[in-house]
């Protein structure tokens, strides 16, 4: 564990907690894209089949089940919670999503490490986990404005592949550790899809503006 | 042949 993995982590599991905070406190989900949120859900329940096949640590353990648990929970509220459910922006939220689905399946049985049942679903949440943010991109560009606590979710989620990328590039000279290149593909093309979203985030911080995207 | 290893990122 390195310093940049450990903020990679973090980022993201700040993200996580920033977007239940938001559904908690403003008992509200409007801004957040429930085809993203199932497809980060689709992520991490095919990515962590060796839950209970392969031991890490506590750590890697529980980080496992946290992401699993809270993407399900928040689909759940998106979905089928009788307060939330009615604040979902569905009219804005048309992403064709399971065409993500389906080129990440043809690609993860087309480039794999090995053609097993873990490692071909290990290598479409990889390849999914890059795309699924592009409906929620969609969503905030339509509705224009973006609330403070989604812009930070988005901003964190952005973030912590980034920081995957330093901890790949930082493993590789110190650890001799070759990442696939799987890993390092999907990630730069993972974080160059939030390149825009940056940007106007950086420009709103800077000037004490609210953040707004251009249509 | 070697193991599949783990993945041990997350």
């Amino acid at each position: 564990m390195n310093i940049f993995r450990l903020a990679g982590d973090m980022t993201h599991l700040f993200s996580v907690l920033v977007l239940l905070l938001k559904i908690y406190a403003t008992k509200s989900c409007s801004g957040i894209s429930l085809k993203t949120q199932e497809l980060y859900a689709l992520v991490f329940l095919t990515r962590y089949l060796d839950l209970f096949t392969d031991f890490i640590s506590v750590y890697n353990s529980v980080m496992k089940v946290v992401f699993i648990s809270s993407s399900v929970a928040i689909v759940w509220c998106m979905r089928y919670h009788p307060l939330t459910r009615r604040t979902y922006d569905k009219d804005l939220d048309t992403f064709r999503h399971y065409i993500l689905v389906g080129v990440s399946i043809i690609l993860a049985l087309l480039f794999h490490d090995r053609f097993t049942f873990r490692e071909v679903f290990w290598a479409f949440s990889i390849y999914l986990e890059a795309v699924a943010i592009l409906p929620q991109l969609v969503l905030l560009q339509r509705s224009g404005n973006v609330d403070n606590l989604t812009g930070q979710y988005v901003f964190f989620l952005g973030a912590y592949r980034a920081f995957y990328i330093l901890n790949w590039i930082y493993r590789y000279f110190t650890e001799n550790h070759y990442s696939r290149w799987i890993s390092w593909l999907a990630g730069f093309v993972q974080t160059a899809l939030y390149a825009d979203f940056f940007y106007y985030y950086f420009v709103s911080w800077k000037n004490n503006a609210k953040l707004q995207l251009p249509a | 042949e070697e193991n599949e290893k783990p993945h041990d990122e997350l």
